[in-house]
C-alpha cells in the first residue's frame, strides 16, 4: 500500500514540478510531512512563484494560489487522467496575463482530454475551439447557443 | 471518452427540455451573470451522483426542480441525461451482465455485484435477453447515457431514480461503472465556483488523502 | 436598547432597498426572523435579482450573490458612513456590464467618503478618479507608481 | 476625513520605506498578481490595528516582515504610518487632554479615559505641554497620523508598539479614538479579498448583529 503510494507521489510531483514552472515561472515542489512513513502525516505544496523565496501558502496573492493550484489539479489529471473536467471561473483571481498562461496550458491538455471551462475572461473565450452561450431573458428561462469558434459559424 | 450532451429538463433554471451538445477538447461557457452556466455544471454532478444537494447550492434536492414547474401541479419531475460517446472505450471498461460478458469473449475481471445490462459493448449488434434483461438499441456502443430523475409531490416529498441507457440502476452500479471511466465523487475534475483555492487551504492530511484516492 | 435597533434597522433596510433596485435590477429587502423581538432571531436578506422569484440565498449566483453583498455593505454606509472604504477585488464574480454598474455606484458614493479599491477589471480602472499602479520586478521589492487619471498624467 | 498617505517600512513585499499618496474620491490600486496591491490593504489593518496576524494572511507578526529584511540582522523592524487629514472634523471627536479639551472651550463629552496627547485640536498652534507631554507641532490640525512598529529579534520574539502623531499609546487607546472617527474592528469597510460573499454565508444572527453594532 505504501509503495503504491510512493509511486503515485512520484509521479504526480515530477507532473507537478514541471507544470508549476510552466503556469507560475518559478520553483514548486510536493512535500510530505513525514517521508518515511507517509501515513502518519500530510502533504504540502512548496511554492516559490517568479523565484520568490518560499513562505507559507497562506501569506501568497490570490493569483499566487490559484495558479498553484490549479498546478496541483494538472498534475494529477496526468497521472490519472479523467475523461472530462470541469472548471467553473477557476481564472477569477487572475491577471490577464496569467489567465492567457492558463488557457493555453488548459487548451494543451484538451488534447487528451475533455475540458468545459465557464468564465468570463477574454483570453480564456478566445483560447477555445468553441464557446457555449448561456443568456436568461427576464422573467424567461435560460438559453443556450453554441458558436463554434474554429468553424467560425452559429449553430443550434 | 467525452460527454456528447447533457440534456436538462426543469432543471433549475431551466425550463422546458433543453440540449447541451458538446464535442471533444477545449469548451468555454460563458454569459451575463445569474444566466445559468453554473447550473449546467450542477446538472452534470446531479445527474452522475457526484455531489449533495449542498454541493449543488440547493438546500434539499426538491430546490433543484424549476420553481415555475413546480408550482403548477400535483407531481413536478426534474431530469438530466448526460450522454458519453464511448467510441475510443476499450470494451473490458464496461461492466455488462456475465453473458455479455463471456458472449464477447472478456469476461470483466473483478465483476462481483452483477449490475444490469449497464452498458453495450462494442461489438454488440443485438440485444441480450436472455433473463428479460433487453440493452436498448440506439446505443450502437459508441454512447453511454445515465438519466436521473427527480419527482416531487405538492407535499414536498420527492424520489430520485437512476437509469443507465434506460435502465434503472442503484447509484452505487452508477458509482463503480464511473469508476472504471476514472470519474470519482471525491475527484478533482470538477472544480466549483470560488473553490479553486481550496486546494491550499485544505489541510495537508487532507492534500495526501488525494494522493492515497488515486494510487 | 430594542428601540435604537429598530432605527437603524429601518434605515438600512430603506438603503438597501434602494441600492439593490439600482446594483440588481430588480426587488430586495431586509427582513427580521422576529419582528416583534429582534434580539431573538436574525436578519435575513430578501433578494429578487432581475425580477427573479425568490429562492434561497445560497442557490443564488456568485455574481447575484456579489451584488447582493455590496447592496447591504453600501446601505450600512449610507446610514453611518466611514471616512474610508477599502475593497480588495469585490467585483472578481462580476460579468462586464455588473462591473459597470459597480463602478457608477462606487464614483457617486465616493463623493462622500474614500474608496480604496483594488481591481483587475477595466470598467473599474477607468470608473476610478485615478489609479495606483503596483509592480514587483523579479527578485525585487514592490513598487508604487500613481498615474491620476483626471489630470491625465504621471506622477511620483 | 480621509487618508493623506501610508508609509510601509520593511512590511510584507515592501523593502525599504514607500510612501503611498492617497486623494480624497475614488482610487483603483492594479497591477499584475503578486506584486503587492493586496499588502497595502494589509498595512492599513495593520497600522490602525483592525486585524489580528491571520487577517492579514499571516501565520504570526514576524511574517509580517520583510523577508530579506529579517535575515540581515539581530533586531528587524517593520513600521507603517497612516496619516489621516482631519480637516473637515469637528474638533469634539478628537480626543486630547483634559487641559486641551478646555483650553479649547469644547471639553470632550465622555473623556473617562486619559489619552495622552491623541490629537491635536484644529485651533492649536503651540505645543501643549504642561505635564511634560509635547504635541508635536507638523500635524497643524489637518493631520493625524498612526504608526505601528513590530521588531523581530533574531530569536523570533517580537514586540509592536502603537503611536498616534508621534506619542505612544495603547491599542485601546486607538481604537477609542478611531470609533470617534467611526472606524472599527469590526467594521464592514473593508472587504478583503475573496470575502464579499461572506455577508451571504454568514448565519441570521451575525447579520443581525452588525445592525447592533452600528445602533
Ligand atoms: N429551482 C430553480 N428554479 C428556477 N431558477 C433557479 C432554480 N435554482 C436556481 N435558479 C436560478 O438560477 C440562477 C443561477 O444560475 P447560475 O448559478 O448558473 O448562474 P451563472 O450563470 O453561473 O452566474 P454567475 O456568472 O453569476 O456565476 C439564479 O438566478 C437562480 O435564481
Ligand atoms: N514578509 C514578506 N516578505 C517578502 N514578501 C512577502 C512577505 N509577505 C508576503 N510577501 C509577498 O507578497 C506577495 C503577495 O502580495 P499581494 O497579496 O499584495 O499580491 P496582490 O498584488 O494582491 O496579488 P493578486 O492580484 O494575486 O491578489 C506574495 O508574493 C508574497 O510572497
Ligand atoms: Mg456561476
Ligand atoms: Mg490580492
Amino acid at each position: 500500500r505504501q509503495h503504491a503510494f510512493q509511486e503515485a507521489f512520484d509521479a504526480v510531483n515530477e507532473n507537478f514540478k514541471a507544470i508549476f514552472a510552466q503556469l507560475s515561472d518559478g520553483d514548486g515542489y510536493l512535500q510530505l510531512d513525514d517521508p518515511q512513513s507517509p501515513f502518519n502525516g500530510g502533504l504540502n505544496l512548496v511554492a516559490h512563484p517568479k523565484g520568490k523565496p518560499v513562505r507559507r501558502l497562506a501569506s501568497m496573492s490570490g493569483g499566487e494560489k490559484s495558479l498553484t493550484a490549479l498546478s496541483f489539479i494538472f498534475a494529477l489529471q496526468r497521472y490519472r487522467p479523467s475523461p472530462f473536467y470541469a472548471f467553473d471561473e477557476v481564472d477569477m483571481f487572475l491577471d490577464g496575463a496569467n489567465v492567457e498562461r492558463l488557457s493555453k496550458m488548459i487548451k494543451h491538455q484538451a488534447q487528451q482530454a475533455q475540458f468545459i471551462v465557464v468564465s468570463l475572461r477574454r483570453p480564456m473565450i478566445e483560447a477555445a475551439q468553441r464557446t457555449i452561450g448561456v443568456t436568461q431573458a427576464r422573467g424567461a428561462y435560460t438559453q443556450v447557443l453554441g458558436i463554434n469558434l474554429e468553424a467560425k459559424s452559429a449553430s443550434m | 471518452m467525452h460527454i456528447k450532451h447533457v440534456e436538462l429538463s426543469h432543471f433549475k433554471s431551466f425550463g422546458g427540455t433543453t440540449a447541451v451538445p458538446l464535442l471533444p477538447g477545449f469548451t468555454v461557457i460563458s454569459g451575463p451573470n445569474g444566466s445559468g452556466k453554473s447550473n449546467i455544471l450542477d446538472a452534470l454532478l446531479f445527474a452522475l451522483g457526484l455531489a449533495s444537494s449542498k454541493g449543488m447550492r440547493a438546500d434539499r434536492l426538491p430546490d433543484l426542480v424549476n420553481q415555475n414547474h413546480i408550482g403548477r401541479r400535483a407531481t413536478a419531475e426534474a431530469s438530466v441525461t448526460v450522454t458519453f460517446d464511448i467510441s475510443d472505450v476499450p470494451p473490458e471498461l464496461l461492466m455488462g451482465d456475465e453473458e455479455d460478458a463471456s458472449a464477447n469473449g472478456t469476461a470483466a475481471p473483478s465483476d462481483d455485484a452483477q449490475p444490469p445490462a449497464a452498458a453495450v459493448a462494442a461489438d454488440t449488434t443485438q440485444p441480450i435477453s436472455e433473463d428479460g434483461k433487453v440493452v436498448p438499441l440506439p446505443c450502437q456502443g459508441k454512447e453511454w447515457s445515465v438519466t436521473r430523475r427527480l419527482r416531487v409531490t405538492s407535499q414536498g416529498t420527492y424520489t430520485s431514480s437512476y437509469a443507465i441507457n434506460g435502465v434503472p440502476c442503484t447509484l452505487s452500479e452508477l458509482h463503480e461503472q464511473l469508476q472504471r471511466f476514472r470519474i470519482y465523487p471525491e475527484g478533482y475534475n470538477v472544480v466549483l465556483q470560488g473553490d479553486v483555492t481550496s486546494i491550499i487551504s485544505m489541510n495537508a492530511r487532507e492534500r495526501r488523502e488525494i494522493i492515497d484516492e488515486l494510487a
